[in-house]
């Protein structure tokens, strides 16, 4: 009890060995669950339909362990300090919201202890803080102009409401102030109640 | 400009620039893709009409003229680079899909890569000019995941050296291909092969389905459009029915299997070339995921900004909504995977360019791993973004559920990922048999590369499995 594979929660490197443990805990556990019912007899499409919510479950551990991977040698190629800075945020941000969302399988696993979860949610929210000042920017760095937005509401200029306003007035309904429908059959209706 | 995002901006600690060059991959590929998107926005002739205020009918029609005038625009303009292309394309229909689609991404990869050099001459100039517009007609109304299992066949007939396709049952018509219902007069078709009284399995065919010049189906053939769906509304997903159609012998894509005069057959090397369209389409749908969900994103975290409700402290004005911490907590780490999955997809493109090239050569070894790690990938950032894209959404209050958003548009679009190229149970089992075939190898001692190699450790016990 309280023993666990990551000493430091900070340290990307351990937080990916940690997906990477728990990847392989759960494919050898479904991989096992399959083989001894092979041993037992059962059919091979049998044993693999009977344990296949656990294979789905450990093939979705090894994604994440892939995504969280990828993203932390790719911050290897940046450069840039305060950009790297800034993406390690974000990083942290992915991997331990990833670890908060599935804390079962890091427990059981023995590769968290739960002290360490209580921490996470608490670094979490920490990170929320440092990502906040930098959210606008982090998503201008996307550059989308505001057509492949396809609406105003992610405007660059931010002027949401009056272009709004001025969107809703092109809808095909607002071509006439009265609707023809008003004069087919709202107001013969009027006229026999 | 709002000041709200004025002042945010400049609250910033670092320069979004710099991390655009870092997403594009260098500042030159910034400039070039910026330059190829001016091209586009400051040219009069594609502007139009919000296609929010448009009938069905009507979007089809402005992507269709749309699509004529960006070809003819590319060719002015001399973009000839695969992802040149993508971006104008990207750029001109605004990340929304268009008919043409499937000719672009589809029809013409395949003639590159299943194609003879005969075929090649035959079809591809064509195809490249657009007297051919091709689809990829492969998913039937009662099979689509499941290979195996599609009905339509392809029977050899060696007294005229002919494939006769069929369509043998209401369940074997091919069912949603984009494109085929009205702008196409081509199909790759994937048939299940007979010769000398044998089933091959699968295969692919290009077959006529329209006249060249009238655009009326041809004899034998009955194709259509399948009608309204959540969305795609500029595309025509279409049905196609064959009724014992005949197709000369050379319109079997024969790069990798070959039936020949007699009606032999001769195997390919491995059963997963022919899949070799569908890993594309794959890793390219996980890098759409990234595309799709951080669009969704910038629309959420600049509305947020923008927009003051509530209040935090008793009397004071309202704050910002991206104050609340609830709200950063629903955002930020979806901001966190966007970027994640941005990441992800150029390592998927690049591996796959990588893996083909070296198939090209010969060299299969790395074929198994990248046809699971599209499966797996492609399912696990497609759940994830289209769950994401849907709270983005929900974080932008009422005004998230109005097509003046834009995200809407972006769901309905991004979707059907979920579920085409491959349902994503589907796709995640297809990668468990890869690791399950994994583990056992390093059990029996095997060395294991790539992703998977930390399977190693298993036959050394450094994993201990307790019961899930």
């Amino acid at each position: 009890a309280g023993q666990s594979l990551v000493m430091d929660i900070n340290d990307l490197g351990s937080l990916v060995e940690a997906y990477k443990q728990r990847a392989a805990w759960l494919i050898v556990a479904a991989c096992k669950n399959v083989q001894s019912d092979l041993k037992r007899g059962k059919r091979k499409e049998d044993a693999w339909n009977k344990n296949s919510v656990d294979l789905v479950q450990a093939t979705e551990a090894h994604c994440h362990y892939v995504v969280v991977k990828l993203f932390v040698d790719k911050l290897s190629e940046v450069l840039d300090v305060a950009a790297l800075r800034i993406l390690s945020t974000l990083c942290l941000l992915y991997t331990l919201h990833g670890i908060s969302r599935n804390t079962g399988d890091f427990l059981q696993a023995g590769l968290l202890a739960p002290v360490q979860l209580e921490q996470i949610q608490q670094r979490i929210k920490d990170l929320l803080v440092v990502i906040r000042p930098n959210a606008v920017a982090l998503v201008d760095a996307f550059d989308y102009t505001d057509t492949q937005l396809g609406g105003v509401l992610g405007r660059y200029d931010g002027n949401v409401y009056e272009n709004m306003f001025e969107w809703a007035k092109k809808s095909p309904l607002n071509k006439t102030q009265v609707h023809a429908s008003f004069h087919k059959y709202l107001k013969p209706l009027q006229s026999k109640l | 400009m709002n000041p709200d995002l004025s002042r945010e901006r400049a609250a910033a600690s670092f320069n979004p620039e710099t991390i655009t060059y870092v997403l594009d991959g260098s500042p030159e590929r910034t400039r070039r893709r910026r330059e190829i998107e001016n091209l586009v926005t400051s040219d009069p002739e594609f502007q139009h009409e919000d296609p929010n205020f448009l009938s069905r009918s009507e979007r089809y029609e402005l992507a269709i003229k749309k699509s004529a005038l960006m070809v003819q625009k590319m060719r002015q303009h001399g973009i000839s680079d695969p992802e040149e292309i993508y971006w104008f394309k990207s750029f001109v229909h605004q990340g929304r899909p268009e008919p043409l689609d499937l000719h672009l991404g589809m029809f013409l990869p395949t003639l590159l890569n299943q194609a003879t050099p005969e075929q090649q001459d035959r079809f591809f100039m064509p195809a490249w000019n657009l007297e051919i517009i091709g689809t990829y007609a492969q998913t039937e109304m009662g099979h689509g995941t499941h290979l195996r299992g599609l009905e339509t066949t392809a029977t050899y007939d060696p007294s005229t050296q002919e494939f006769i396709l069929n369509s043998p049952t209401v369940s074997s018509l091919k069912w949603w291909p984009g494109g085929l219902g009205k702008t196409s007069n081509h199909a790759v078709v994937l048939a299940q092969l007979y010769t000398q009284g044998e089933c091959k399995g699968l295969h692919a065919f290009i077959v006529p389905i329209r006249h060249m010049s009238t655009h009326e189906p041809l004899p034998g053939v009955t194709v259509g459009d399948i009608g309204p769906k959540f969305g795609y509304d500029e595309t025509d997903n279409g049905f196609l029915k064959f009724d014992k159609f005949r197709i000369p012998r050379e319109n079997m894509l024969m790069k990798y299997a070959q039936v020949e005069q007699d009606g032999k057959y001769v195997k390919p090397l491995s059963d997963k070339l022919t899949y070799g369209t569908m890993v594309f389409i794959r890793s390219m749908i996980v890098g759409d995921s990234a595309l799709c969900l951080s669009r969704a994103c910038t629309i959420a975290v600049r509305y947020s900004a923008v927009r003051h409700q509530s209040e935090i402290r008793a009397g004071e004005p309202e704050p910002q909504i991206l104050d609340f911490q609830t709200q950063q907590y629903k955002l930020f780490p979806l901001l966190a995977t966007a970027y994640a999955f941005q990441f992800v997809g150029s390592y998927m493109s690049q591996t796959y360019h990588r893996i083909t090239g070296d198939i090209q050569q010969g060299n299969l070894s790395e074929l198994p791993e990248l046809h699971a790690l599209s499966a797996g990938l492609k399912a696990f950032t497609t759940w994830v973004a289209s769950y994401g894209i849907e709270e983005c959404r929900m974080a932008c209050g009422g005004h998230g559920y109005s097509c003046s958003s834009g995200i809407p548009d972006i769901y309905v679009t991004f979707t059907p990922a979920c579920t085409y190229e491959g349902e994503n149970t589907v796709m995640m089992l297809q990668t468990a048999r890869f690791l399950f075939k994994s583990y056992t190898a390093a059990l029996s001692g095997e060395r294991l590369g790539g992703m998977v190699s930390y399977l190693n450790d298993v036959s050394s016990q450094r994993v201990q499995a307790q019961p899930l």
